[in-house]
């Protein structure tokens, strides 16, 4: 079951930054789009920005609740290193109040396909992080207590 | 990192510019979404998990205002801290867990301390329901009620009731954060599991492992220890309380 474990973790530290890069592109699609809204309807909202920003960022309900398991709320520890997550990290929201109709549209695009790229991965590692711990469940399950012991 | 935001904390800091101020905050919103999530997992059904998010912004403004870009620390950890204990400190201040059952609760965590302080060992819940003058379906009841499998109830584990700092959050080898309002982190939350859960009974052990280390739903540990789902829930709510009871003792 060694190899098994050590793919599932693997698998755990990919999804555990690829879920963190996913939120974060998400927040930033939806405040571009909260902006876009802002500037063609008219600013009539006098609700303090923070306000705002915290209806913008609440998740509706899902449409299937997931069991609950342990995660770690400490953001992963590879922090965006890579340059592609430059998206999610750089300043891009700090300018937004200074950027035009055109840059907010291309921003929008960008964000919505990348987000879309990385839910599409995060889906796929997540199908495939679920099988790797059913198998270890048949294998704890089978084992007896001695294979939950070694692990213990 | 990027020049643009050293400038805005730059102008912040130096004057308390609140134009800086506000695209600071607009910036690292979405780290409230991705702590806010978090957060609601395992949280019982009661919790609007809609308001999280209000609280969180709350913790990232504090964060905003405090954050010293001298002290080296990034400030994406620096802010998920503060929101996190933003949100729980504003769940636990309205009674995430209703009053009724947290006293319940209280109730079997006084008497597993008394009964481990006498057996020098965990106790069983035939002995445990002894103590608490209930037969065992009463208590296994008891422990079904109190939903402890969120961050917020493993926070409340660790960090205890009042501001006080526990004396085994104390013995963690590297507090040396430069914070000291840090709360305990999920990494130091993890070791001091590892460190109680030599004490608790095997099967307690199992579950704690399980779910905290590898990461199974509370289902599939139940199909692992060949139990259903409800007596797994119970024999974490007894081994999380059974926690809470050494790291305030
Ligand atoms: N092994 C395994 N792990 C899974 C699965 N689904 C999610 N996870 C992991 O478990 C964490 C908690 O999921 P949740 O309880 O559904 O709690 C979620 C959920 O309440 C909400 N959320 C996330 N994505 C969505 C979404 O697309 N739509 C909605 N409505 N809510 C979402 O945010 C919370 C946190 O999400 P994340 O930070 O992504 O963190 C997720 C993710 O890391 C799965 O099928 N298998
Ligand atoms: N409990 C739970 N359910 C989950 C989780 N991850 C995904 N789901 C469920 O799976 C559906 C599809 O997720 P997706 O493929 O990532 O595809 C998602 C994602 O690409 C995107 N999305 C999700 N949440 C947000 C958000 O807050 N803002 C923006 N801009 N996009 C979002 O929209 C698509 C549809 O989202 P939904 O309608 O919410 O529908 C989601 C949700 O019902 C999870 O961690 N926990």
């Amino acid at each position: 079951a060694a190899e098994v474990r050590a793919a599932r973790d693997e698998c755990r530290a990919e999804e555990a930054q690829l879920s963190y890069l996913r939120r974060l592109l998400q927040a930033r699609l939806d405040l571009v789009r909260a902006e876009q809204r802002r500037r063609r309807e008219g600013d009539g909202s006098t609700e303090a920005l923070s306000e705002r920003l915290a209806t913008l960022l609440a998740d509706a309900p899902p449409a299937s609740r997931r069991e609950a398991r342990a995660v770690s709320v400490d953001p992963p520890a590879t922090h965006m290193r890579r340059a592609e997550d430059r998206l999610a990290s750089d300043a891009t929201l700090a300018r937004v109040p200074d950027l035009d109709e055109d840059a907010l549209a291309r921003l929008a695009s960008e964000l919505a396909d990348r987000e879309q790229e990385i839910s599409r991965r995060r889906r796929a590692l997540l199908d495939r992080l679920d099988r790797l711990q059913e198998e270890l469940v048949a294998r704890y399950r089978d084992g007896g207590t001695a294979a939950v012991d070694a692990i213990v | 990192d990027d020049p643009e935001l050293a400038a805005l904390w730059q102008r912040f800091s130096a004057d308390g510019d609140p134009q800086a101020r506000e695209r600071l905050i607009l910036q690292y919103a979405p780290l409230v979404k991705y702590v806010a999530g978090r957060v609601s997992v395992g949280l019982p059904s009661h919790v609007e998990v809609a308001d999280l998010t209000s609280y969180g912004m709350f913790g990232l403004i504090d964060a905003v205002e405090r954050y010293d870009p001298a002290r080296g620390v990034r400030f994406e950890s620096y802010a998920i801290q503060r929101i996190r204990g933003a949100i729980i400190d504003e769940l636990r201040s309205l009674d995430w867990i209703p009053r009724s059952v947290r006293s319940k609760a209280r109730q079997v965590e006084e008497a597993l301390q008394d009964l481990e302080h006498r057996l020098g060992r965990s106790p069983g819940e035939e002995e445990l329901a002894g103590e608490l003058g209930m037969d065992l379906d009463e208590m296994r009841r008891t422990l079904s009620q109190v939903a402890l499998t969120s961050v917020v109830a493993l926070d409340e584990a660790v960090g205890g009731d009042d501001e006080a700092r526990s004396p085994l959050v104390e013995r963690l080898p590297d507090r040396s954060s430069p914070d000291p309002e840090a709360r305990v982190d999920d990494a130091e939350m993890r070791r001091l599991l590892a460190t109680t859960v030599d004490e608790l009974g095997e099967r307690e052990r199992s579950v704690v492992v399980l779910y905290y280390f590898e990461g199974l739903t509370l289902a599939q540990i139940g199909e692992v220890l060949g139990v259903t789902e409800s007596r797994v829930s119970q024999i974490h709510s007894k081994s999380v309380l059974a926690l809470r009871g050494k790291i305030a003792g």
